[in-house]
């Protein structure tokens, strides 16, 4: 692990006074290491180890712990604010029924989320409906209802229809079923993807989400960066949920993302089943992106 | 950033940065950098045309390439096992590996073996229809070992020339799920003990190092003939893939790059390092 990486490399701290510029340059390469093995983007890891190289600098050596405990201890701080508060308040107020949309890549865990945001909602005392806008994937309509059937959910689709036309309808639908919440589950894209793209933008302007959140697989590598840029750019959205954290990916994606978006991450994904979702522990995450 | 520049330190860092941002991982981006750096020395190279074809060698150079097996008389029918985490693009690839065997003129028979997820079954049968090839399926939360025994034993007594299946995806941390896996391996050398005649694990090019996290733990519990990598048609590179072929000796058989039924390609290695510096 990376604490007993740090002690070799921290030997020569034994009997000094002061971290310094010398003294932790190993140290600081070694981290560098650990973040990109942990998927952290390069320019991102660079700029942190940069504020660990600041923060740590000119520290006086703690006889308490190890000299990698206490590098160790700078880092997980310094990671654990950059990565924000937990919170995961949606922006549910106003005239019923919010609007929830969910974007992002291909197989990103959109649909799934759908689901378990639905039963999340539920157990809270909110009225949500799930409404189906993905009319490209095969039988992606039939995921949605049969998701939605399991946790006695409404489901909106239509047939023969297309994205911005089947969300304006559902608002009629959510009020005439008298429910509160309305959850867009939107087609995977790429955020290369100009006409795809285009359709988000035009169902944000036409529909008007109160909430809007990116989807990003939690074994997401450095291409992290360029999907949550593009998507915030095009459409400003307010937080981000990371699935498929139930695995062994180490999660960097949370930091990158974090980092070029300055959004929130809200929820995670730990699982298959409606039941499987947690709100954002920012102290969880640092310490697995640390291995 | 290789337009007329000389050789110096800036330029192999700069080099090194997007090998990582390509997800090659920083023990086989440093592997890639020091033999370069030797042969730059040892050719005493001053072009960065040079180099470019070097780095691109190198690179290539470090795929396992399959070698085709002859086929004189091919399996019949043969049995293509297509496994993967969740979402990787397996049932979609399928799709586009079933058009290609028709495309060839052979009698395909897709498994619906994925009996777990919501509507697993009826996006494989979408599929199915648009190739024309025919599915063999049991019930969502059926057994799915069962629906391959079945599926096997139809497709010797229809005399399909390829069986594919289907699985669904499942995170290989995940021990009873590989299990399963396992089991459904047992069931097909059962009724075919020569199969499966081909394991294809299927990875997504935006995954970053758990790909080879992925690698290991299928082809331990599996193993594994070749790898699909797919989504390349985005901006992620797929690096991880260098060293999974590298160092575990698994071919990269095909690429994904998009949606429909026809964007699958074979693997190329020079294309693949040349997208790397694009
Ligand atoms: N283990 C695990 N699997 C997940 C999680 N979230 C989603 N999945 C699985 O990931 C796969 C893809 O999920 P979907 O919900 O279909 O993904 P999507 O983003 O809607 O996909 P597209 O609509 O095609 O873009 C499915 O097999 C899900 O069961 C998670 O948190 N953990
Ligand atoms: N852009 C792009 N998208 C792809 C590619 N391959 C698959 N997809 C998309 O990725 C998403 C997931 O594909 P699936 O085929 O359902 O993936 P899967 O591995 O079978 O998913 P599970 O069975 O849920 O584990 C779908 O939206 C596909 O259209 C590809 O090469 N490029
Ligand atoms: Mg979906
Ligand atoms: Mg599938």
């Amino acid at each position: 692990d990376l604490t007993a990486k740090l002690e070799a490399t921290l030997k020569k701290l034994r009997g000094q006074g002061k971290l310094t510029e010398d003294n932790i340059a190993d140290s600081l390469k070694e981290i560098r290491r650990s973040l990109l093995e942990a998927d952290v983007n390069y320019r991102i890891a660079k700029e942190f180890i940069e504020r660990i190289r600041q923060k740590a600098v000119g520290e006086e050596v703690i006889r308490s712990v190890t000299p990698g405990q206490q590098i160790v201890k700078i880092v997980h701080d310094e990671l654990v604010e950059l990565m924000g508060k937990s919170q995961s308040d949606l922006k549910l107020s106003g005239i019923p029924p919010a609007i929830i949309m969910l974007c992002g890549l291909q197989g990103s865990g959109k649909t799934t989320f759908a689901a378990k945001l639905a039963n999340f909602l539920r157990k809270k005392g909110r009225h949500p409906m799930l409404v189906a806008a993905d009319i490209y994937r095969p039988a992606a309509i039939q995921q949605l209802q049969i998701l939605g059937k399991n946790l006695n959910v409404p489901v909106y689709a239509e047939e023969n229809s297309v994205p911005v036309q089947i969300c304006r309808s559902s608002i009629k639908a959510a009020r005439e079923k008298s429910c509160d919440v309305l959850i867009l589950d939107t087609a995977g894209r790429l955020h290369i993807d100009q006409e795809m793209m285009q359709e988000l933008e035009n169902i944000k302007k036409e529909i008007t989400p109160q909430e809007i959140l990116f989807v990003a697989d939690g074994m997401t590598g450095q291409d992290a960066v360029n999907a949550a840029s593009q998507f915030l750019e095009r459409l400003d959205f307010h937080g981000v949920v990371l699935t498929k954290m139930d695995g062994d990916a180490r999660g960097g994606a949370a930091l990158s993302i974090r980092q070029v978006t300055n959004r929130p991450i809200k929820f995670v994904g730990i699982g298959e089943k409606p039941d499987a979702l947690e709100t954002f522990h920012p102290e969880r995450m640092a310490s697995r992106i640390l291995g | 950033i290789f337009f007329a520049r000389k050789i110096d330190d800036d330029l192999l860092e700069e080099i090194e940065d997007l090998l990582i941002s390509g997800d090659v991982g920083v023990s086989t981006t440093q592997e890639i950098m020091e033999r370069v750096k030797r042969q730059v020395k040892r050719k005493n190279y001053d072009s960065t045309e040079q180099l470019f074809d070097l780095l691109k060698t190198e690179i290539a150079g470090m795929f396992i390439t399959r070698l085709q097996p002859t086929d004189l008389h091919p399996p019949k029918p043969r049995v293509i096992f297509v496994i993967g985490v969740n979402g990787t693009g397996k049932t979609t690839s399928i799709a586009k590996l079933a058009l290609r065997y028709h495309q060839q003129g052979k009698q395909v028979l897709l498994v619906a073996a994925d009996t777990f997820r919501a509507a697993a079954i009826e996006q494989l049968q979408i599929w199915a229809e648009r190739v024309g090839a025919e599915m063999i399926k049991h019930h969502e939360g059926a057994d799915p070992s069962a629906v391959v025994y079945d599926a096997l034993e139809a497709a010797k007594s229809r005399q399909k020339d390829i069986v594919i299946i289907d699985t669904a995806g499942r995170l290989h941390t995940k021990i009873n799920l590989m299990e399963e896996l396992k089991k459904m391996q047992r069931v097909i050398q059962k009724v075919i003990p020569e199969a499966p005649h081909q394991t294809l694990l299927v990875l997504d090019a935006t995954t970053g190092q758990n790909s080879i996290s992925q690698s290991k733990q299928f082809i331990d519990a599996v193993g594994v003939d070749g790898i699909i990598l797919t989504k390349l048609d985005g901006t992620a590179k797929g690096g991880a893939v260098i060293a999974i072929s590298y160092e575990l000796g698994l071919p990269v058989d095909y690429v994904g790059l998009g949606e429909k039924i026809d964007d699958l390609e074979p693997f190329d290695p020079n294309l693949f390092a040349e997208g790397l510096f694009q």
